[in-house]
């Protein structure tokens, strides 16, 4: 169909074909066992470049609007994570400190999902 | 989001996803993609929670994001989060949080909850069915025996509704988009129809991974907010993620 929104008949044979797919994610293990500050430590050795680069994204979106934003982030998100129930608190501090990312920027992407029903 | 429970003849429980995100976050004018989507593509991985050396629940997760969207509890049941839009939304259950009313859980906090403490798809269903949240959203879980497949529609205090699969009257799949499913679609947002279409055609005589992977990889199911395709069966504790692209003429949502 050449005019939106693009449907098609019911696609047969993809799986597990690579034509619209880019591949398979890593598996990782998080280790309940472990301190809440440490346990992200693996994912994010491998991934902390990425979760950079996708918050500077919306730090950029978001300045785009309004760059007092930004800094609103900074100063009070990082007041909510120790009110967070345990383990989430110790969690993001971890991710924070393993990555070199602000803590409120990595609860700014945790809360996504939460702000975005409005 | 698409989530489905589906059931085949044989009474095992498939459930799958496409998580779909990055509305309106900026669009790339040059590729024809969403910004924030592309960047969440790299992000995606599988997780594999564990207590003494043990699996205790399976997530595919964005690599930074601590609650969980998509999940299973090997055995026992499997659970996907998708958003549900409403004006009394998630900014308000935010502000009334900061502002000191704690009673509410965060929605992906509260799945990976249900994952941690729960030990029944009853039990599961009962958690995500009465338990206070931030933002209204559609609960889908699945369990491990015949006819354990339910959307249970929450606001932020109580349960909205719960639409349960009736494998023995014909219904032997639940499919949930992000409109409540007693209400039709909006005419510019309609994955339901499609993907309700291609669930019914393939039929539960053929219903397994392949049958559903090519229903969630049919546009407008599939478009350019979809970022994964998870794939679980509980009864083996099996997770399959694909990562998603989708060619050009695609949808934006």
């Amino acid at each position: 169909q050449d005019v939106p929104p693009y449907t098609e008949d019911c696609q047969h044979g993809m799986y597990p074909s690579k034509a619209r797919s880019t591949g398979v994610p890593p598996t990782f293990k998080i280790n309940l066992d472990l301190d809440p500050q440490i346990r992200w430590n693996e994912v994010m050795k491998h991934k902390g470049a990425n979760v950079k680069a996708m918050i500077d994204q919306v730090k950029k979106l978001i300045s785009d609007v309004s760059p007092q934003l930004v800094d609103l982030v900074n100063k009070y998100l990082p007041e909510i994570i120790e009110k967070l129930p345990a383990p989430y608190d110790a969690e993001i501090l971890g991710i924070s400190k393993a990555t070199g990312i602000e803590d409120g920027e990595i609860l700014l992407f945790n809360i996504f999902y939460e702000v975005f029903t409005m | 989001c698409t989530s489905i429970v589906a059931q085949d003849v044989g009474g095992t429980l498939y459930h799958a996803r496409n998580l779909d995100f990055g509305l309106f976050m900026g669009w790339d004018t040059k590729n024809h993609t969403w910004l924030i989507a592309e960047y969440l593509h790299p992000l995606v991985v599988n997780l594999d929670f564990t207590r003494n050396g043990t699996t205790v629940y399976k997530t595919v997760n964005f690599a930074g994001y601590i609650g969980v969207l998509t999940g299973m509890k090997p055995g026992v049941f499997s659970l996907t989060l998708n958003e549900r839009f409403n004006v009394n939304g998630g900014y308000i259950g935010l502000i009334e949080w900061i502002l000191g009313y704690r009673k509410a859980h965060w929605t992906s906090f509260l799945t990976r909850d249900a994952l941690e403490k729960s030990n029944s798809y009853e039990e599961a269903v009962d958690m995500l069915s009465n338990t206070e949240i931030l933002a209204p959203v559609y609960y889908i879980v699945g369990g491990s025996k015949p006819g354990q497949g339910a959307i249970i529609t929450r606001d932020r205090q109580s349960l909205t509704n719960m639409y349960s699969m009736a494998p023995d009257k014909g219904m032997w799949y639940v499919l949930e988009t992000n409109y409540d499913n007693w209400t039709d679609p909006p005419f510019f947002d309609d994955r339901r129809t499609p993907g309700k279409k291609c669930l019914s055609g393939v039929g539960n005589k053929k219903v397994d991974f392949q049958t559903i992977y090519d229903v969630l990889s049919t546009k407008p199911v599939l478009n350019q907010l979809t970022t994964y395709t998870a794939l679980m069966q509980v009864n083996k504790g099996t997770l399959e993620t694909y990562i998603r692209h989708c060619p050009h003429p695609c949808w934006a949502w």
